[in-house]
């Protein structure tokens, strides 16, 4: 999928 | 998670622990940049907004919490402790907030990943925090002394977002799908800022002097 919007840093 | 991002995480942490020792141990915030501190303060803010509606891992929301909670602390240290506010050279600390907040907020809406409130603010942070530094670094550069630990402090943020650059890089190879445009430019602008930094502190490191900047 598609990881544009996934935020998983700090 | 790589041992990149780890690393860069942890050595956020301790950056921020070293300052808030300092701050707390001495009572004094010589040659700590309230405008600088009052960024991150709005950076944190705005960036972990979503730890109500998006759970990444425990870690992610454990971190937040403590970004959050320090940078907040060191802002009320600063203008409201009873002792160690009277150390606050205000008159050094003369950078702008809005020079840094509008062009980043106006650069925000104009260019982000998708436009929805929460997207919206998350660009404005990667954004600020990329110049937050500024004031900071301005403040260092007037002060004709800096002490070992406000050196410490700056050269652990610097360390930190050069480890996140090799994250990026380490996750690129590594992952599919994984571009950020946006996070990887202003991260990158964001470490440059701090090469002339870099520069001198290793040099007095070298030197075994004392840290001093030129004006």
């Amino acid at each position: 999928g598609s990881a544009v919007t996934e935020h998983d840093e700090l | 998670m790589n041992i990149f991002r780890l690393a860069g995480d942890m050595t956020h942490l301790a950056s921020v622990l070293v300052l808030l020792l300092k701050i707390h141990t001495i009572k004094s915030c010589a040659g700590v940049s309230l405008k600088t501190q009052e960024l991150y303060a709005l950076v944190f803010a705005t960036r972990y907004l979503d730890i109500f509606f998006n759970f990444v891992s425990f870690y992610n929301t454990i971190m937040k919490l403590i970004f959050l909670g320090s940078s907040f602390s060191i802002v009320w240290y600063i203008r409201r402790h009873r002792i160690v506010r009277r150390s606050y050279d205000k008159d050094q600390d003369t950078f702008r907030h809005l020079f840094l907040l509008l062009p980043c907020l106006l650069l925000a809406l104009v260019i982000n990943e998708r436009f929805t409130f929460k997207e919206v603010l998350w660009t404005f942070s990667l954004y600020l925090e990329a110049v937050a530094i500024l004031p900071q670094l301005v403040l260092l550069q007037r002060t004709r002394n800096i002490d070992n630990l406000t050196g410490q402090y700056v050269f652990l943020l610097g360390a930190y977002r050069a480890l996140y650059i090799l994250n990026w890089i380490y996750r690129y190879f590594t992952e599919e799908h994984y571009v950020h445009w946006i996070t990887w430019i202003a991260g990158t602008i964001q470490t440059l800022l701090y090469g002339d930094f870099f520069y001198y502190y290793f040099q007095s490191w070298k030197n075994n002097v004392r840290l001093e900047l030129p004006a």
